[in-house]
């Protein structure tokens, strides 16, 4: 209890007042290599102790749950355009349960890592168990969560983290005498099968008419869509898909312009 | 264009003095994707399917919603990749709504529940944050999507 009122956040430069009570910092998950993880908590606006946890992780892979989850998508607060403080969003997921942000793997955001090789050699598989080892740790932290409802949230390449750390409790729970209570994981455009995912993205792109029959067939006969890498001749029909057929878009969001 | 204004006040000393964060000095600047490590990313599974099949076997809630005006992982793809679980329907494929408007269309299977989120890009909350909070709710009460 002690380690968890010091990660209590008093306050953040900025912000409107509220009533919930915050927290982030640091919980180590490999003592050898020295990586921890950064977590945010904000707990629900209402009866936290009666609600569940949910966890939430962006995807990238590479990129921070503080950035986008937190601060652009189902966070508390949104940063104002100088950056000088923050608004509410009224449409928060802390109206409804206690939110934890999750920066992993180390590398990302204020995550960190005190051995630099583990930023040139970190995948699905140490992310997965370096995110157990966080939720287990963290819950020692906050053990008034242990025996709450847990539930993974996420987006993007967090179709892989997010089921990924679902199976690593789900393993964990199977010998543990602390099981973590996991119910379920909800999960948006995410990334999940690398063959199906890439058929689909080209089929989108031609029935939503970003590009031409001609670049749809080529795409189809060329493109092998199973491999992390594909020929060139498949590469630069999709670099001239995106640059001469899509154009000047965001392809994030396809009836808008880019973020310059 | 909003990870712009993070990337600002993350870096902030005084902010990250109230988060208790990069207490070790970190030798980079906070940034909202690390470029180093997706261009050095080890591992990845070809496919989550087989992890979707045992989790649904261990009787886990599984939800999955995509914005449809995304193009980088299209709702296409998702269900493409889907339909290769071969669920059996449970409530056929149906319109749902949020505060009078069609918020996207959903269909329940046994094990798993798909949404598309109707206008809405690739952060469904940044586009739609209405429709994401019904999302949540219906999610945790394990109940479908509202009809009307």
């Amino acid at each position: 209890a002690a380690t968890a009122e010091a990660d209590r956040i008093v306050s953040l430069p900025g912000q409107p007042k509220v009533a919930f009570r915050q927290y982030s910092g640091y919980v180590t998950v490999d003592e050898t290599a020295g990586r921890a993880l950064f977590y945010w908590l904000t707990e629900a606006q209402s009866q936290p102790l009666s609600k569940p946890l949910v966890v939430w992780l962006n995807g990238g892979p590479g990129c921070s749950s503080v950035a986008y989850g937190a601060s652009e998508e189902i966070g508390p607060f949104r940063i104002n355009k100088t950056a000088s403080g923050l608004y509410l969003n009224k449409f928060s997921w802390n109206t409804e349960v206690n939110l934890l942000f999750l920066e992993t793997p180390a590398g990302v955001g204020f995550s960190y890592t005190n051995r630099s090789s583990d930023l040139l050699d970190t995948g699905d598989h140490r992310t997965a168990k370096d995110s157990l080892q966080f939720l287990i740790r963290w819950m020692d932290r906050f053990p008034s969560y242990k025996g709450r409802d847990v539930y993974l949230t996420g987006e993007s390449y967090a179709g892989h983290y997010v089921p990924q750390l679902a199976r690593e409790i789900v393993h964990y729970n199977a010998h543990s005498k602390n099981p973590i209570k996991i119910k379920g994981f909800m999960v948006g455009n995410a990334v999940t099968d690398n063959y199906h995912d890439n058929l689909g993205t080209v089929t989108y792109w031609w029935s939503h008419a970003m590009i031409s029959d001609k670049t749809y067939r080529q795409l189809v006969n060329t493109c092998n869509f199973r491999q992390q890498k594909e020929s060139n001749e498949c590469e630069s029909l999709y670099y001239y898909a995106m640059d001469q057929e899509f154009g000047n878009i965001d392809q994030y969001n396809i009836y808008a312009p880019p973020c310059n | 264009c909003t990870e712009k204004y993070a990337e600002i006040y993350y870096n902030r000393p005084d902010v990250q003095k109230a988060m208790h964060a990069n207490t070790t000095r970190i030798p980079y600047k906070w940034t909202a994707c690390s470029e180093t490590l997706n261009r050095n990313w080890n591992d990845t599974d070809d496919s989550i399917l087989p992890i979707y099949r045992e989790l649904i076997a261990a009787g886990l809630r599984i939800w999955v919603f995509s914005g449809d005006v995304d193009s980088v992982v299209p709702v296409t793809a998702t269900r493409y990749s889907l339909a290769q679980l071969k669920l059996s329907v449970t409530t056929p494929w149906y319109p749902w709504y949020v505060k009078n408007q069609v918020g996207g269309w959903s269909e329940v299977y046994k094990g798993l529940t798909f949404a598309t989120v109707r206008g809405a890009g690739h952060e469904v909350p940044l586009f739609k944050p209405r429709a994401a909070l019904q999302l949540l709710r219906s999610f945790l009460r394990g109940e479908p999507l509202p009809k009307s």
